[in-house]
């Protein structure tokens, strides 16, 4: 059996031109504190916003 | 012949550079020649190959290629969801008092299951091997994170993939993709004159890195994220309780969910009222963060712990069941067979939690084809008289001209009148998969 789990989430606001923005980085969104092929248990966190 | 090689004299002289230059630009022109003549050669096989036949079909169809695997290929003739229902029957039946244990154990031993998490100490309890696979564990061995942020494993299991999601598509394994309106089904049609709050943005899937139309979508989900009664309910006017003293949510509205009221909706509103004073959700439309679609496939083992909670905070809408194939879920077969989590029988499950759209889809298996949904009595699955009703239903679509949305769908609109749906709470125990 499988979940697959899609959702929204924030991209994190771009950093501004001050703060060295090149492109495409973003600062604060939504990050993922897990792996590939990684066993995870109930509960444990599969990221933070 | 060596006497002339002997007596020779060699003498070394420089080439002139015109004509180096004219020899390698000869032997560069002679690549790039032969480069072309390859090209266009496989341009015209490719070509041919598209061409139709004198019957309208590509060429290319009646050549005999092998598209998939032959275990695949086997897989699909067979009767899978017979053999999962026979597989249920089969584990309901009860085990003999004085062989449980030992076979509990011996299951536990080859698939690795920790018997001292189970609740229930005493495996003579559990009658045969389905109760025993739909366990429960022992109060406190799977803490949440204490984090209000984060997100949470709803079940235990190996992380198949993760990511976001960009183009509408779902990245399944090593670069397969399927599409989100394969898995979750298209937008249905709101029906006028009820009181269905509709899922504003599941129109919208795919298109949600634009940083544009993602803040606009927010601003609307602020302003629409309660319909009551015709009646639009902002989300602040839901956590501020306004909502019910100013707007008359105390006006009846036909209860058409399939169980009463979640006792954890108090929970939930507190948990969304938290994101609001932890967060700029609510803070002026130029301040807000955009945001994007992100999705997580979890594979559970055969030994696995198969209830499933809930991961975040949110509030079920509605729930759609795709009656398909039972296919194993193996990760080998998802890595064989393209678009497997959108031909398996599952039940996806729309919402929304406080950034908005949320979905959470647990997909069947041969061997674990029933799925629970703890607040949904109605819902049944791996059932032989669900998917004749699927079949006659696509049946009649077939006749009037239309396309089978492949879905059955039902809200839960009435589960609460303030959040529009069922509300779960984190970590709150949602439903799980069960044997056959």
């Amino acid at each position: 059996s499988t979940i697959v789990m899609v959702f929204e989430a924030p991209k994190g606001a771009r950093p501004s031109f001050d703060e060295g923005y090149k492109g495409g980085e973003r600062k604060g969104g939504y990050k993922w504190s897990i792996e590939k092929g990684q066993t995870v248990k109930v509960g444990q966190a599969l990221g933070h916003v | 012949l060596g006497t002339a090689l002997r007596n020779t004299k060699i003498e070394w002289k420089p080439i002139p550079i015109a004509l180096g230059i004219a020899f390698l630009g000869g032997v560069q022109f002679y690549h790039v020649q032969r480069r072309e003549r390859e090209r266009v050669k496989e341009l015209q096989e490719e070509l041919e190959d598209q061409e139709m036949d004198g019957l309208g079909r590509p060429r290319d169809r009646r050549r005999i290629r092998p598209s998939e695997p032959w275990q695949v290929q086997v897989m699909t003739t067979l009767p899978l969801k017979a053999f999962s229902r026979l597989w249920g029957w089969f584990n309901s039946l009860d085990i003999p008092y004085y062989l449980r244990v030992p076979g509990f154990k011996l299951y536990s031993y080859l698939f690795n299951v920790k018997l001292d998490e189970v609740a229930e100490p005493d495996l003579h309890t559990y009658p045969n091997l389905a109760a025993f696979f739909y366990r429960e564990l022992k109060q406190g061995a799977r803490p949440s994170d204490p984090d209000p942020n984060a997100i949470l494993s709803p079940a235990d299991g190996k992380i198949v993939q993760y990511g976001l999601i960009e183009g509408g598509e779902v990245e399944q394994v090593k670069g397969v993709t399927y599409s989100l309106d394969a898995l979750l089904g298209t937008k249905t049609p709101s029906t006028s004159g009820t009181t269905t709050p509709q899922p504003s943005r599941s129109d919208s899937l795919g298109s949600r890195t634009n940083d544009g139309q993602t803040e606009e979508d927010n601003v609307r989900a602020d302003e629409e994220f309660a319909q009551v009664n015709g009646i639009h309910y902002t989300l602040k006017d839901v956590l501020s309780g306004s909502a019910n003293k100013d707007k008359k949510l105390d006006v009846e509205t036909p209860d058409q969910s399939t169980t009463p009221v979640a006792s954890s909706e108090a929970e939930v509103r507190a948990d969304l009222a938290l994101a609001e004073a932890s967060t700029s959700w609510w803070a002026p439309t130029t301040e807000k963060t955009a945001t994007a679609l992100h999705y997580c496939v979890i594979y559970l083992a055969p030994g696995d712990y198969h209830r499933f909670h809930s991961p975040v905070a949110w509030v079920v809408e509605r729930r759609r069941h795709f009656a398909g194939e039972l296919f194993s879920v193996h990760p080998y077969l998802v890595k064989t067979l393209p678009g497997l989590f959108t031909l398996n029988e599952r039940v996806v499950l729309l919402g929304r939690w406080r950034w908005g759209f949320f979905s959470y889809t647990p997909v069947g298996a041969t061997n674990v084809g029933s799925i629970k949904i703890n607040f949904d009595k109605e819902l049944r699955t791996n059932s032989l008289i669900t998917d004749t009703a699927a079949d006659a239903a696509a049946e009649e679509s077939w006749q009037r001209g239309e396309q089978f949305s492949g879905f059955v769908e039902a809200t839960y609109e009435g589960a609460s009148k303030v959040l529009g749906g069922h509300a779960l709470k984190r970590g709150e125990e949602m439903g799980g998969f069960q044997l056959g």
